[in-house]
């Protein structure tokens, strides 16, 4: 007759709090602690929790590259997430790979959004695509990757921040997408959304309502090096199956890394 | 929302005639999960719905003819009650009166300097803009734009150190006949010790009489360490809560006032330099309970 932390109210509630105070919510958490509860001690529950998590982040790897040329990346979500900062990072990452970046100004509207990421493209050395405030946004990328065709380099689309609940600003993002596959039906190759970890459960929101518009097809989660700890991600993961393909730890250059669900989940319970 | 999240539980009280003790706690419990879901931090839970354990308790809610209704009333009415002493006025001290926004990085910060400055400026004040920070790529100029859009002065700095620009810009303001500086500043992290040093440098030379909280409302749990962590280092006068014009509950407004209990004087409620609204605690109230 073995012992079960499902009698130990304090255990119980103890793991709820860590789930809760982690941003999972509710749910995933009663899921959680559900399927766990039959542990023995709050020390193999917690195990368990950990291999539970693993289980769901960890999605059948897609295919390699497609070899498209030039290949294009994608970059959406709600205003302040660190998108035009995650951009820089990630043609950074290319360029240290050997490989060819380009950046695209799409957004269009916020003050200094263009000279934002001027900037970066300057520091970098790489072209920038830019057009006047204003204009639209499928435009100036349309022009981009149709004045690139054939070049062997990464093109990074930045747009501009948006909340799901404006259906202007969501079918303004679906017509990018849209028009590009006039270019190219696998463009963008990529569309990653960026959340920001010290954001709750709208999170869950985000990615659905953006999914509703464009086919997602991977997370950047940024400001990790806050104390949030992002637990928002696994219902997303869990229920919409986009995977985490990178996470931003600062407001340096450097301050991304390639998602590793074994360190995150270990860091969730250090 | 929250009648109809919570009616499979109440309506099932209603053919009870008489609660007992275990059917009031199973309610509370629904409560709390809303509260959760609706990003209130976790300790703020607890204690809010020990609150209204009490009020439930004196209120002979056990006998009451319905019930649910009576206890969806009274969480309604303890959280506007605790949100309404968080309804304050912007403070105006001195000549120029200075006013500091401070918070995470993409909280909303810069452009709730150009609402701030527009709204002062229909109230007739005369606002000067002041951009201190000096490290994100193109954010003097952000500022700078802002300022035009919104008719208001903008101060030119002549250094990137955020602490001098901090200490001179209000000098130049009054020479220049302004009677309200808005320091903007750059985002950081509660824990880096570095930056928060910075900031409290920067208050000690240009004497706020606000120091505003500017946090972004779709923020989960970690609202609390975060809020708490930026009162006790510089014990903050105001929050203003941004981006409400989503769909996030707010839960945030309620962790943060618990644990600070400073005012949240206004709301950014879109990207315009007039979406900038006074706090309603009635509104944010049934908007958290969803
Ligand atoms: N600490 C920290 N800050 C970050 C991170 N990523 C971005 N930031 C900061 O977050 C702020 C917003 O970053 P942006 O790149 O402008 O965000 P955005 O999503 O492009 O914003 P909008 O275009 O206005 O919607 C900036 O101050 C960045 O330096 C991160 O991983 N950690
Ligand atoms: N929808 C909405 N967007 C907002 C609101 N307030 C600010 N924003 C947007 O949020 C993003 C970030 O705003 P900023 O003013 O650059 O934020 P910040 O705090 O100055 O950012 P850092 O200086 O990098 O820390 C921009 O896209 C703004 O337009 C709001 O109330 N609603
Ligand atoms: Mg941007
Ligand atoms: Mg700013």
């Amino acid at each position: 007759l073995g012992k079960s932390i499902a009698k130990d109210k304090i255990v119980i509630e103890e793991l709820e709090r860590t789930l809760i105070e982690a941003d999972f919510g509710v749910q995933i958490t009663m899921d959680i602690i559900e399927a766990v509860k039959k542990s023995p001690d709050k020390k193999s529950a917690i195990e368990e929790i950990k291999k539970y998590l693993i289980n769901i982040l960890e999605l059948p790897e897609k295919e390699e590259r497609s070899e498209t040329k030039p290949y294009v990346v994608m970059f959406v979500g709600v205003n302040g997430v660190g998108k035009t900062t995650t951009i820089a990072k990630m043609a950074n990452i290319e360029l240290k790979n050997g490989n060819d970046a380009s950046l695209v100004a799409g957004d269009t509207f916020r003050a200094a959004a263009i000279e934002q990421l001027t900037i970066w493209s300057e520091r970098l050395k790489i072209p920038i695509f830019k057009g006047e405030y204003g204009a639209d946004p499928a435009s100036i990328a349309y022009r981009a990757i149709s004045e690139s065709k054939g070049e062997n380099r990464i093109i990074l689309i930045d747009t501009a921040g948006r909340l799901h609940t404006n259906k202007n600003l969501m079918m303004e993002m679906e017509k990018i997408v849209r028009v590009l596959k006039k270019i190219d039906d696998k463009y963008p190759n990529e569309i990653l959304i960026v959340l920001d970890a010290s954001i709750g459960q709208n999170n869950i929101q985000q990615a659905k309502q953006f999914m509703v518009y464009v086919p997602l097809t991977g997370i950047v989660m940024t400001k990790l090096d806050g104390t949030a700890k992002g637990g928002s991600i696994f219902p997303i993961v869990r229920d919409l199956k986009i995977p985490v393909k990178y996470i931003g730890t600062g407001e340096g250059i450097d301050d991304i890394s390639p998602f590793s669900s074994e360190e995150f989940v270990n860091t969730l319970f250090p | 929302n929250i009648q109809n999240s919570f009616s499979k539980i109440f309506r099932k009280w209603r053919s009870k005639g008489k609660l007992t003790e275990e059917d009031l706690d199973r309610g509370l419990l629904e409560i709390k999960n809303a509260l959760l879901e609706a990003d209130v931090n976790y300790d703020v839970v607890k204690e809010f719905i020990e609150g209204v354990k009490e009020s439930a308790e004196g209120e002979e809610i056990l006998y009451a003819l319905n019930p649910g209704q009576m206890i969806v009333k009274i969480v309604f009415d303890e959280l506007v009650k605790i949100l309404g002493k968080a309804k304050k006025e912007i403070y105006f001290k001195g000549n120029p009166a200075v006013i500091m926004l401070l918070g995470l990085q993409g909280s909303g910060k810069t452009t709730t300097a150009g609402k701030l400055a527009r709204f002062l400026t229909k109230k007739n004040r005369k606002t000067m803009l002041v951009p201190a920070d000096t490290r994100r790529p193109g954010a003097v100029e952000q500022l700078k734009q802002i300022a035009e859009q919104a008719g208001v002065g903008f101060y030119k700095p002549d250094t990137d150190n955020p602490v001098e620009i901090a200490r001179k810009a209000p000098k130049v303001a009054y020479i220049e006949g302004y009677d309200t500086v808005i320091i903007d500043t750059q985002g950081r992290l509660h824990v880096d010790d570095k930056l928060m040093q910075e900031l409290k440098k920067m208050i000690k030379v240009a004497k706020p009489s606000e120091k505003l909280f500017v946090a972004d409302g779709m923020t989960g749990q970690d609202a609390v360490k975060i809020a708490e962590t930026f009162n006790n280092n510089l014990d903050i006068t105001g929050v203003i809560l941004t981006k409400m014009d989503g769909d996030a509950r707010g839960g945030a407004a309620l962790s943060i006032f618990s644990v600070t209990k400073k005012p949240i004087k206004l709301i950014g409620v879109g990207e315009k330099l007039s979406d900038i609204e006074q706090f309603y605690p009635d509104r944010i109230a049934s908007r958290i309970l969803g």
